[in-house]
């Protein structure tokens, strides 16, 4: 979808 | 081995219902501490948190750790042969391939059992920073529930905008526009229908409807529901199971193309 980031830019692989 | 009894079973059938629809399959981690998930939607915009605390069970018992995976909308067809009173065991052998649940009912007339084959899920554990939050909003989660609904019949996404003393939910659509205020209310005679806001920086971020109308579904969980916004991070939207855990889910915002 336009603009929507993904969770995983915000939060890192452990 | 891991065993788990938990006296208001209703507890996991509703947390199941919250998520089954937005993550496919998921494994079930237990170790001493309790039982949790961590799990994104397939389209890798939201992340699911639940956290049962060991404490929050009538017995438990973990002598490993244990990664359990399911697929949810198998684990719900097993949890909807639960009564809504009844009480549920959760059993599964070092090393095993399937989990039981057990089903007590009340009066202890009834016991049923069900076995629930497992899976190999592979997940990635996604770490989640402590964070100080630049506004926290506490309202009723059924206002909650209300709002993103009728939102979401004008438009797609939500902007959600809080300063001292409300939170707005704002959205536009091709059949025109809509708005929601809910003022802080710390109403002490019906502690139920409080609004309380707490920030440090008023904030407004934009989020998809769809995810938060998804989350919604964890309304029977909890009176009450916890935003947790800050400038360009995600949302956290966090259900608190009394005296059992929390469901938490993370929304990432949209942003200005």
């Amino acid at each position: 979808a336009p603009g929507q980031k993904g969770i995983m830019s915000f939060f890192g692989k452990k | 081995m891991f065993e788990a009894r938990l006296q208001q079973g209703a507890l996991l059938k509703k947390v199941v219902e919250a998520i089954k629809d937005l993550i496919e399959d998921a494994n079930f981690d237990c170790n001493n501490s309790g039982f949790s998930l961590q799990a994104m939607d397939s389209s890798h915009v939201s992340l699911v948190a639940l956290s049962l605390r060991a404490d929050g069970f009538e017995h438990y018992r973990c002598d490993r750790n244990v990664s359990m995976g399911m697929k949810l909308a198998n684990l719900s067809k097993i949890l909807k042969c639960a009564g809504n009173d009844d009480a549920i065991t959760m059993k599964s052998e070092d090393n095993g391939d399937t989990i039981t649940f057990m089903f007590e009912s009340q009066n202890q007339e009834r016991l049923s059992e069900f076995d629930l084959k497992l899976m190999d899920i592979d997940s990635e554990h996604l770490g989640i920073p402590e964070a100080e939050y630049d506004a926290t909003v506490k309202l009723p989660s059924s206002e909650f529930q209300r709002i993103v609904k009728d939102l979401a019949s004008i438009g797609d996404t939500v902007e959600i905008s809080v300063t001292k003393d409300a939170v707005k939910f704002g959205t536009n659509g091709d059949i025109g526009s809509a708005n929601v205020m809910c003022r802080q209310n710390k109403s002490v005679d019906k502690p139920e229908e409080s609004t309380e806001i707490d920030i440090t920086e008023p904030v407004a971020l934009t989020f998809a409807l769809r995810y938060l109308n998804s989350f919604a579904k964890a309304t029977p969980l909890s009176s009450h529901v916890v935003l947790k916004l800050s400038k360009d991070l995600p949302i956290v939207v966090e259900y608190h199971i009394e005296n059992v855990g929390r469901l938490s889910f993370f929304l990432a915002p949209k942003v200005e193309e």
